[in-house]
């Protein structure tokens, strides 16, 4: 999935 | 995390430090794009938005999905918002009669409309948050344009001035390399909108790093691009 928390970068 | 991506980071946070310290130290925010910086204030909130995530998941003491990295990067993220927004508060009030208002002409509707068209448009997810933070990837790229132009317009910029513009550029820069070495090392789906961001953001300043390590190699003070 491509839920915010796998934004895991800055 | 890898060597480039704390790197790109530990320079990123540089970026903050360099100007910080050159509009306080010349008290005077000459060169510099208010523009582009309320662009990155508003790049930083749309993006970070998930650390209401992770301070819901603080406040009902829920730790079990906090990791080392989770917390490397909310402590991140809140010092990027911090700085982005006091500069931004420096150039309007006590900076603000040396802010390069006039001359800093860049549209910002050129910008603003084709990214939230574009992040409605290409994203992973049909969610507020998630296009939010495609929206921020887009304008990232992009949020230099003002900078760009009042450094044509203005013909020169101070040392420091070109300082921070190296580490803004140098910082995306490093995270193209990142993403190769993630791309390379682990089971990680490539995430293209980054990627092609990544990589126009940082094609953007190509130019600027030209003239930047010209400037470093004859060791002027000043950078003056060609008129």
């Amino acid at each position: 999935a491509a839920a915010a928390d796998d934004h895991d970068e800055l | 995390m890898n060597i480039f991506r704390i790197s790109a980071d530990l320079l990123h946070l540089a970026s903050f430090f360099i100007l910080i310290f050159k509009m306080k130290a010349t008290k005077s925010c000459k060169g510099i794009s208010f523009k582009t910086q309320l662009m990155y204030t508003l790049v930083f909130t749309c993006r970070y938005l998930d650390l209401f995530h992770v301070l819901g998941m603080m406040i009902t003491f829920n730790f079990a999905h906090i990791t080392g990295l989770t917390l490397y990067n909310t402590f991140m993220k809140i010092l990027f918002l911090a700085a982005s927004y006091y500069i931004v508060y420096l150039m309007r009030t006590e900076l603000k009669s040396t802010s390069d208002d006039a001359r800093d002409t860049f549209v910002l509707w050129h910008i603003l409309a084709p990214c939230a068209v574009l992040a409605l448009i290409f994203n992973a997810q049909f969610t507020i948050l998630e296009i939010l933070w495609t929206f921020s990837i887009y304008l990232e790229a992009v949020a230099v344009m003002p900078q760009l132009m009042l450094l044509i317009e203005t013909g020169e910029a101070d040392s420091l001035s070109s300082h921070y513009m190296f580490a803004v550029g140098g910082y995306r820069a490093l995270y193209l390399v990142n993403w190769v070495y993630r791309y390379a090392t682990e089971p990680y789906y490539s995430n293209w909108i980054a990627w092609i961001a990544g990589f126009v953001q940082t094609a953007l300043f190509g130019d600027f790093f030209y003239y930047y390590f010209v400037k470093i190699m004859s060791g002027d003070a000043a950078l003056k691009l060609p008129t």
